[in-house]
């Protein structure tokens, strides 16, 4: 029997840091970073 | 970011939130090793600071940029996200940088091509201002972690940042390890001019040699050369590319005698973590009777002149190729490195060469796979490779896959096999990370950008025929055979097909003389869980050693149903007790037996002397008792 397949945790993709939160829906300013703390602030 | 008032301290507070996964505590504390061997910036567990970075799993993988000062400031290394540059990526913006594209001065460096961004993501591609952010008289940047790759943010195929440079088209994006820039950038914003585990790092360019002094206590000096007749025709530090360059140092085995020895010493290193790990480049060009031994010299408040331990003897080196080697240090006090040559017997014509030394204070890797003539597998299209076997610290065996069959990328895998421990092992296996790094043979440590991904095993993952995924081979695995014909089991394999590109392999030095080395750890992080543990389900092992701990890297068996543990040992060296708590040595033995023979020597010369003195006394007396002139033979006659 062949030898059962490996387990690839990128699913045979190659993706960057912001194609894994675009994925998620997520609307990150710059891709990746979260304004929440300068909004708190600036109010 | 402009502002001093986004500048965190130099040893930022943290927590690893429980929702973390297992896999990507380690590898955040592996990107905070990166930080602490290249820059000044530390990180400590957050103990009632006012502000703290609070490292959770979130939806994907995102920070704020610069101490925001709310208290607790939250970055998400959610699922996915756990690779160490992504890590080192998402601290850099909590640090302070924003991504490297938006600098103000980015449109003489690239083009963003506006038609080929999703629409509603334009936003993405803001530059700033100099009244915003400051690039710190660093130049653009295209190897920087903090770049967007081409195709950030594109609606089809086609880039969406053009580098001006074409040949940067390839570079820009890459999630290895920070750029010189990055680093440059980031010390010149934290003021910083030294690291926590750096040491040294010495490719004798230099004609200094880097401080180094040779010993008046031995027989030949090692020699600074550019090539030997013998081998090696090169340093290792460039390979002779650069004419009138590419320096290393020789010991000539083949002008002294056998026993004859060459000492060269480092300059007086100062420990601040009290272990260290020393990697250098060795090549043997005399007879593999040859031999080159690490000491450490330390020096302590008794021992003005420092005291030589033996770390290592390097035997069997092989002959005609440059070879890696670590050494794993564990010194507290002031010392020196001590690389002693030694001549064998046996015929010699060269000798033995060190180059691109490194001592860093951070663990070295377990285990080394050296891949020879590595570019004639990527042209094949059936190009796969085996590690040979290795065994964890736990006792483990395991194996590395590496595919070349992709034409643009290398994928790595990582499988449990048939081991000689299998039994006294527990199953599935528990919370064992094998990290797997390509390395950067740059000769400074700190110019490397080696690539690393990690995988842990999680006991309760299960494959789609309902058997646990990291069960024991012998049950789980299928047949296979190593070169000799020997039969073994593995285990399915669990890693990336994404490893590394080709693009990415070819540039910076992860083929050296057509040589790759991959690093390879695999250690127990069952402590980085801090939630309550469940119940993991167990093949044939008992729980025993759970509940048993073994100092010392010694390995906890069942016997007879009771717990013990297997202790590690050298050459000369051996931990014994019933936790392989206390260390013995030869030189240990040889002291005692040495004092107990002396004692024993002493104690009967004592007693030797006492005897003759009384006998002498006895006699002495007898004999004044009789008148002088009696004849004593014939007195009871």
């Amino acid at each position: 029997l062949p030898a059962p397949e490996n387990f690839d945790v990128d699913g045979g993709l190659d993706r960057d840091i912001f194609d894994i939160n675009e994925d998620l829906g997520l609307d990150l300013f710059e891709g990746d970073i979260s304004l929440d703390g300068v909004q708190e602030r600036n109010s | 970011i402009v502002g001093e008032g986004y500048r965190w301290p130099h040893t930022i507070p943290y927590v690893l939130d429980d929702s973390l996964e297992m896999n990507a505590r380690g590898v955040i504390l592996e990107a905070f090793e990166r930080y602490r061997l290249k820059t000044c910036i530390d990180f400590k567990p957050w103990s009632g600071e006012a502000n703290y970075i609070s490292v959770f799993k979130g939806s994907g993988c995102w920070s704020s940029v610069g101490n925001q000062h709310v208290g607790k400031q939250n970055l998400s290394i959610g699922h996915n996200c756990d690779r160490t540059a992504t890590v080192q990526h998402e601290f850099l913006h909590a640090l302070g940088f924003f991504h490297e594209q938006s600098r103000s001065d980015r449109d003489d460096y690239v083009s963003i091509i506006w038609d080929r961004i999703t629409p509603g993501k334009e936003n993405n591609f803001k530059a700033y201002t100099d009244e915003e952010t400051d690039s710190l008289n660093v130049p653009y940047d295209y190897n920087s972690v903090m770049h967007y790759s081409k195709t950030a943010f594109q609606i089809g195929s086609e880039p969406t940042i053009v580098t001006r440079i074409s040949d940067f088209m390839d570079v820009i994006g890459q999630r290895l390890d920070f750029s010189d820039h990055d680093l440059l950038k980031l010390n010149r914003l934290y003021n910083c001019s030294s690291s926590l585990s750096f040491m040294d790092s010495c490719d004798f360019e230099l004609e200094n040699v880097c401080g180094m002094i040779q010993s008046s206590e031995d027989s030949a000096d090692w020699q600074r050369v550019s090539q030997v007749p013998e081998g090696p025709e090169s340093d290792h530090s460039n390979l002779g590319q650069c004419k009138g360059s590419g320096f290393f140092m020789h010991f000539s085995s083949s002008s002294v005698n056998v026993g004859d020895t060459a000492v060269l010493e480092s300059r007086k290193l100062y420990p601040k973590r009290g272990f260290q790990c020393l990697q250098f480049f060795l090549y043997n060009s005399g007879h593999e009777n040859d031999q080159l031994d690490i000491y450490i010299r330390e020096y302590s408040g008794d021992n003005v002149n420092g005291i030589l331990i033996l770390v290592e003897e390097i035997k069997d080196i092989p002959l005609g190729s440059w070879q890696l080697y670590h050494v794993t240090l564990k010194v507290t006090n002031k010392f020196r490195v001590v690389f002693r040559g030694v001549r064998g017997a046996g015929d010699s014509l060269g000798g033995l060469s060190i180059d691109d030394i490194n001592l860093s204070e951070t663990q070295c890797p377990h285990h080394t796979w050296h891949i020879r003539n590595f570019t004639q597998y990527l042209s094949d299209p059936n190009g796969a490779l085996f590690s040979p076997p290795f065994y964890s610290s736990k006792g483990y065996a395991f194996q590395i896959y590496m595919t070349l069959t992709n034409l643009t990328k290398i994928g790595i895998y990582f499988h449990l096999i048939s081991g000689a421990n299998d039994d006294q092992l527990q199953w599935p296996c528990p919370w064992q990370q094998a990290t797997m790094t390509i390395l950067d043979q740059n000769p400074d440590i700190r110019q490397r950008m080696s690539n690393g991904r990690s995988i842990t095993t999680d006991p309760s993952l299960t494959s789609d025929d309902g058997t646990y995924f990291w069960d024991r081979p012998s049950k789980v695995g299928t047949e296979a055979f190593f070169p000799n014909g020997t039969q073994f089991k593995r285990s399915r394999g669990y890693g990336s097909s994404s490893f590394i590109t080709y693009e990415r392999l070819k540039s910076r030095d992860f083929i050296k003389g057509n040589d790759v080395y991959i690093l390879l750890t695999v250690e127990d992080i069952s402590h980085l869980n801090s939630t309550q543990d469940e119940p993991v389900p167990t093949s044939s092992v008992s729980d025993l050693c759970a509940f048993f701990r073994c100092e010392n890297d010694g390995i906890c068996l069942v016997r007879n149903g009771n717990a013990e543990c297997r202790c590690p040992s050298g050459e000369d060296w051996w931990y014994m007790g019933k936790r392989c708590e206390k260390r013995g040595s030869r030189r240990d033995t040889i002291v005692i037996a040495t004092s107990s023979t002396a004692a024993v020597f002493a104690l009967m010369l004592v007693i030797t002397l006492v005897s003759v003195y009384c006998t002498r006394k006895k006699y002495r007396k007898e004999a004044g008792s009789h008148p002088a002139n009696t004849t004593l033979e014939n007195q009871y006659a």
